[in-house]
């Protein structure tokens, strides 16, 4: 099962969200790999050092025969394995333009270790660019984690004219698993308002655990944990827990 | 004068930074212009609606023959004026790959406004690809906006490479205005500790004043308001507004 994780807006908890939904996975016994499509390597660096990551996701899209095996890590989380990213998939939207199968190569990468993983959780950078829609090609469902801001909800549209290219164009199986309410501050009017247009826009869509705001969840890449692993008992762990359980159900209809 | 601001991490506050130095700088009586160059079009809807902005930036990239002054709009901020983005710029990065003029199209374009504008403050999308380039390289200055989050800090040494890569190759005026903690949460030894290393790695070029988060900062765009005009007695409104001041002191030195 292969699931993107995406939202072109910045700073929205996409790696936030991609390391913690993948952790909780391999907690629950379900073997899970995390594919770093971002050229900024940030769920790449909360599992590895930078010499520990030579090969990167950069082969599949460089090389004409890539077996993606090559480039899968073990990481301190039984059960979890990454391939990591690098800063030279920043080329990779100018070293394809015009090549007929740049959206596809990510899908063809991933074909020999689909049947080795229950879950492939795909992070993105915050575009809607060449290596976003590979993601999305690659992929089963997205989820599209959402902050309750004004600028957000704008840019939802545009993620959505693109999700829909992609289904048309080369994924027709492609669904939204979910929209996932992140960074929610709930002492803000702000928040409150954008949660509830969020609901109505997306409906049974939306997710119905919410992200709070956690101090937890923001420290835990700097001690280079999933929130499991770093804070079991705080409430950004008991709701990525609960997101997870609802992927589960979602994913299993 | 002109500034771009830019760092390629989602969501660090670059537009809300660009938007309210900019804001600030116009009600102190310099005429100021804002030129966004994010497909995600976040400073331009702070002050139009969509269907006001048919021509934007994306001509200078589109266009042989460009005047952006076809392109500069009024704010209804006294003094502050506005080229707004479009999603159209999404494309330029493939449509402009391998055109030797590709990184000075936006230097060109803002020719013929510079004399017209006591500051140009350019806002960047969160990636250190072809838009943030061609703001570099149109720049007298750059400032930077640092989250204070252990990801952040991670991405400054490939920024910083991205400049000194601008720097030699096209424009070697470029230098650092500042960094800006942004973002700030006092609260948490996290965001402290993120700042003492900040401040000890930029030195002098860290601004004395940091952006603390604010609930009137995060809500403003919402209302289609700078901090100044939104809430001028908030502490969003006293830290921008001592930036802004600093930014003064700097370009005079
Ligand atoms: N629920 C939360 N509570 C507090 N901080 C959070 C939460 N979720 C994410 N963060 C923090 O907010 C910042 C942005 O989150 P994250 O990097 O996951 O977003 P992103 O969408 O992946 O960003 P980018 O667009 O740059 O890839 C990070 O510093 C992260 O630690
Ligand atoms: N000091 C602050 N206090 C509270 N919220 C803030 C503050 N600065 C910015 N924000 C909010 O944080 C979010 C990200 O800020 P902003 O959009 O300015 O960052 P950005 O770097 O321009 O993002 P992007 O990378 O997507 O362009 C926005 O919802 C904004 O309103
Ligand atoms: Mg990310
Ligand atoms: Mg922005």
């Amino acid at each position: 099962m292969n699931i993107t994780i995406a939202n072109q807006k910045g700073g929205v908890g996409k790696t936030t969200t991609t390391v913690n939904i993948a952790a909780g996975l391999a907690h629950k016994g379900f073997k899970t790999l995390i594919i770093d499509t971002d050229p900024q390597c940030n769920s790449t660096s909360v599992f590895f050092e930078p010499h520990e990551t030579e090969k990167s996701l950069f082969l599949a899209f460089s090389e004409r025969e890539f077996n993606v095996r090559e480039t899968v890590k073990e990481t301190h989380v039984k059960g979890l394995y990454a391939v990591p990213a690098s800063i030279h998939l920043a080329k990779v939207e100018r070293m394809l333009a015009g090549e007929i199968d740049a959206p596809i190569k990510l899908k063809k990468a991933l074909q020999s270790v689909t049947n080795d993983f229950d879950f492939i959780m795909i992070d993105s950078p915050p575009s809607l660019g060449l290596l976003t829609v590979n993601g999305l090609v690659a992929s089963d469902h997205v989820i599209i984690p959402i902050a309750p801001s004004p600028w957000a909800l704008e840019g939802v549209e545009d993620f959505l004219d693109t999700f829909k290219g992609v289904k048309e164009t080369f994924n027709e199986e492609l669904k939204i698993l979910g929209v996932l309410i992140t960074l929610y501050d709930s002492r803000t009017t702000l928040a409150r308002d954008a949660a509830i247009r969020i609901k109505e826009m997306f409906g049974d869509l939306a997710f119905d655990e919410i992200i709070h705001r956690s101090i937890r969840l923001e420290e835990s890449p700097a001690f280079k944990e999933d929130i499991f692993s770093f804070a079991p008992d705080s409430k950004g762990a008991v709701s990525y827990e609960k997101v997870v359980e609802e992927v589960i159900r979602r994913v299993r209809k």
